[in-house]
């Protein structure tokens, strides 16, 4: 069944989901994603992190978790980094692409969201779902199948993502989930050589559209190359060097 | 329907279809793909340009043509700069977000390509279709839609979206459709202050990748402010600048 009539569902032994969006593919959700769940825990939190983008499932790279590991065995959540996490990406081998349909995908989230024993082992404070790029199913299915508490959107300062940015603003209205605020990642790069810096993406754009909207401006965060380094390793940089400016920006 | 049964049917008056596909998003599709047209049309050819990202179509503000402005009289294509252009963009007014799922999608793709007269005022040699992010829906009904010669494969040489675009060749390849090639986008940075270089996004895993799947390397795009600015006013670089080596490296 696509769930429809069932109404969102509370997911056992969760206290909290929160959502992290922006509708625009290659901004950083799943870099904000990792790196947030990894500040939560680091104040003592328990919590979960759940990979929803069943096509392009980057949570188990950026977290050094080897792709397609659980393809004999069937999914589960693994702990790492002290989170408890969940991707489709366990049970793909490498470069095995997901072609799927609507229907698929919007039953893939509903069971990574309802089939997984997430408070098996412990209540968690908060689960940490990161979305895929659009406004279809995934982000439809996932904000039906459970009660969000709220959605962080995830933008870099440019046009064109700002536009998808506000439009994943009104798609929570629209799917009556709270919108926490707004993020400016990539915000500046600070040349390493000279120590200049450069707006790539633009800089300042994200602050005025939450203040537009009437949205909390949750902060910035620089283009660093060791954030970037840090997802290919899958070592996240808030696990990493915990103290550094950009690790705190998260 | 959602065309199933029909195969691919041929778009009357087009004599050559191009996708330009990811899986990742945020790499640099939309921007390849309108830089590209713009090319193919210096050298002479015809070329028409279709935005198939529905929830996110950024081909206006990057062609500099008003979102929302057949939300009355409803879609049909523009000619601006030489091109054929059609997004689902011009009927949507500004922040109007399309919370649609996949079978709705699918069905907007085939309409974009079969119900407007694309050969109307003239046959066009090529038809460049920018792929949204993912391996879905758009991109499924795309390819079954219609004959696609080829694709083009846009990647940063980050990690995850390498990872994304080697699932997006392999997508190709079960809906038979001949992959052109791979581009590095955001291939290095080079400091406008100090001319040093920085590999942001790392560098050259694109050609490494080509080699190991037998694909062309196309070549690599640097990451560029003027790419981004001539993006957010709606003035491509290679309509703006064509001489520049970065609009020659489209
Ligand atoms: N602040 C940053 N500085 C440097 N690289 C970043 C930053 N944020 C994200 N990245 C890199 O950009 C790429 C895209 O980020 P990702 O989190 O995958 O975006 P999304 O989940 O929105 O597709 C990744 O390679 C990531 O490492
Ligand atoms: N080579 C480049 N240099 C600078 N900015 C770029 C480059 N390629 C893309 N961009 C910018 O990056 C953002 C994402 O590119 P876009 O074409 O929208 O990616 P996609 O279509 O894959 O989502 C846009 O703001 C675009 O202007
Ligand atoms: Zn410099």
């Amino acid at each position: 069944s696509t769930g429809v009539g069932r109404g969102p569902k509370v997911i056992e032994g969760v206290r909290n989901i929160i959502a992290v969006a922006s509708n625009k593919g290659g901004v950083g959700k799943s870099t904000v994603a990792v790196n947030l769940a990894l500040a939560l825990k680091d104040f003592g939190a328990r919590v979960g992190l759940l990979d929803a983008d069943l096509t392009g499932p980057n949570v188990p790279t950026m977290m050094g978790i080897p792709q397609g590991f659980q393809a004999d065995s069937g999914l589960a959540f693994v702990e790492r980094y002290g989170l408890r996490v969940a991707s489709l990406g366990f049970v793909l081998r490498r470069g095995l692409p997901v072609v799927w349909r609507g229907p698929m995908i919007g039953t893939g989230v509903r069971q990574l969201m309802h089939d997984l024993p997430w408070g098996a082992e412990g209540e968690l404070d908060y689960l940490i779902i990161d979305l895929p790029p659009g406004t279809s199913d995934a982000s439809m299915s996932a904000a039906m199948e459970a009660p969000i508490a709220g959605a962080v959107i995830v933008t870099t300062p440019n046009a064109v993502s700002l536009e998808d940015a506000v439009k994943a603003v009104s798609m929570f209205e629209k799917l009556s989930v709270p919108v926490f605020g707004l993020i400016e990642n990539m915000s500046y790069f600070v040349c390493p050589h000279c120590g200049e810096r450069t707006e790539i993406f633009g800089h300042g754009g994200v602050r005025e559209a939450a203040e537009e909207l009437g949205l909390d401006f949750l902060g910035e965060i620089p283009l660093q190359v060791d954030v970037r380094t840090g997802a290919d390793l899958g070592v996240p940089i808030v696990e990493s060097d915990p103290g550094s400016p950009v690790a705190q920006a998260f």
